[in-house]
């Protein structure tokens, strides 16, 4: 464990929090895209599924029951709960656009073929993408509310950060993964224009 | 140096 990596996962948790409390507070889920929020508990359903497998920590284990039980209370808000606020209309990405590419790409790109292994690389892959149908929801409408914007500043920093950890590991262990390395780079990169945004909307007022 | 099962990150 390393700052940078305590810094991610606390940035990941704390965006997970702020959206759990936006929709808790204001009683609705306007803006936000369900077709993500699906895809994140997919994401994190595949890759945490060596909890019973593996020990790793029990930082390790703790985190991963924490994101999995809040990305399916995310959901539970989302479609039951505050159902009526869901804004569907607007969130019409093609999930299937996502996830087909990621199946292919995880079953000929891999360390391992083995079951759980597969998983844990299309867990990568789709986590790099699932941000788009947000994304895409925000630029359909044309703005985000500033809380959302928070959210998805946590969101996108958390694997930023974990490229730092990644390039602290690879000097400091010689340890590296090629397919979670690319991945977050991709994930990171897709957040570009939406931090280009944050910070000078941020800096330069309303 | 990578490990396929050992995948000790969140």
């Amino acid at each position: 464990m390393n700052v940078f990596r305590l810094l991610g996962d606390i940035s990941h948790l704390l965006a997970i929090i702020i959206l759990l409390l936006k929709i808790w507070k204001t009683r609705s889920c306007a803006g936000i895209s369900g077709r993500s929020q699906v895809l994140f508990a997919v994401v994190y359903t595949a890759r945490y599924l060596d909890l019973f497998t593996s020990y790793i920590s029990a930082y390790n284990s703790i985190m991963k029951l924490v994101f999995l039980a809040a990305s399916y209370g995310t959901i539970y808000l989302m479609f039951i709960k505050f159902k009526a606020s869901y804004d569907h209309n607007h969130d019409t990405f093609r999930i299937e656009f996502l996830i087909l590419p990621c199946v292919l790409l995880s079953l000929l790109i891999n360390h391992e073929f083995s079951p759980l292994e597969i998983l844990w690389t299309f867990s990568i892959y789709l986590e790099s993408v699932a941000i788009l149908p947000q994304l895409f929801m925000v630029s359909k409408t044309g703005e985000a509310e500033s809380i959302t914007s928070h959210y998805l500043f946590a969101l996108g920093s958390y694997r930023a950060l974990y490229i730092l950890n990644w390039i602290y590991r690879y000097y400091a262990e010689s340890h590296y993964d090629v397919i979670a390395i690319v991945a977050g780079i991709v994930q990171t990169v897709l957040y570009c224009d939406f931090f280009y945004l944050y910070i000078t909307k941020g800096i330069y007022g309303q | 140096d990578e490990n396929a099962e050992d995948h000790d990150e969140l």
